[in-house]
């Protein structure tokens, strides 16, 4: 029986910060993480999604929450120099992963893990993926109904069957 | 010497969907993505992204360029139903993704990234990272030049000095 997701993480005081409205063409996230790494602001995850027929772009990352303060001044600067939009703030997150293996042939891990936050009313602020991580952003309060309720639908608090 | 990007990788024939004006409150990716597999539709990635003060979100994923037709069929649909706002498609598009360890306490490695790309004129579409991979959507006609690029920016055609 394979078992595909294999276990859930959780990554806790994290903030993050969406830069909207930010022109879609070369050179922009360049200028924008050349100016966050100069301020020694850490980025956990980064998320770039595009809109506005192509036009347009929202940059998202995130970043320990003690340095939100400066994270904001320096994305206002950007924002405020090159034109973007608002510059939108989430406080006081936590990233809650699930690991595994051929989650993305599996199609159907995504959906029950987004249904098993669903069910616990746990609202998902990111999402970000890769081969073997499902990550999503949720409040922190939320967090833990967040991780109970992925270990009870992948059934992660049971040792694997050859172990018993 | 710690070398903390190992290689890069180009994942080939994918096309990028946007669903944008996505309410941002629980329950809705779970419907998205049970509606996605449904159809039996490959997601390779998935981007969220939230805006709006936190009341809307965009929802992104990368597909398989032959599935793109039926995708955006299923997009329409959800959106139409869920009152969601366009469905913004990103079609001919390859992912090239930088592979590494320890990419995130390393600041600047992301910022050199996009450098490398900005300075060969590459437009960065998505990025979407996790703790060993950094992955960006480009055009399909940019994607050779993206890749030499980063060759070239992180040095990845000298065999690693413990092996001469
Ligand atoms: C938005 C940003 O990623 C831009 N497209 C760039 O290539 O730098
Ligand atoms: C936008 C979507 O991710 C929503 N926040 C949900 O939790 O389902």
């Amino acid at each position: 029986e394979d078992i595909v997701v294999r276990g859930a993480i959780i990554k806790a005081n994290l903030a993050t910060i969406v830069l909207t409205g930010v022109p879609n063409h070369p050179g922009v996230a360049a200028t924008i993480f050349a100016e966050v790494s100069k301020h020694n602001i850490l980025v956990d995850d980064i998320i770039q999604n595009f809109y506005d027929s192509g036009r347009m772009a929202n940059v998202g990352f995130s970043t320990d929450h003690a340095q939100l303060g400066e994270a904001v001044e320096v994305c206002s600067r950007l924002s405020a120099e090159g034109g973007f939009g608002p510059v939108e703030v989430d406080d006081e997150v936590c990233k809650v992963s699930v690991v595994g293996i051929g989650m993305r042939t599996h199609t159907g891990v995504a959906a029950k893990l987004f249904n098993a936050l669903a069910k616990a009313r746990v609202n998902i602020h990111s999402i970000s993926t890769s081969e073997i991580v499902i990550s999503c952003i949720v409040r922190r309060d939320e967090s833990h109904r967040a991780l109970r309720a992925i270990h009870d639908a992948f059934e992660l608090d049971e040792p694997p069957e050859n172990e018993q």
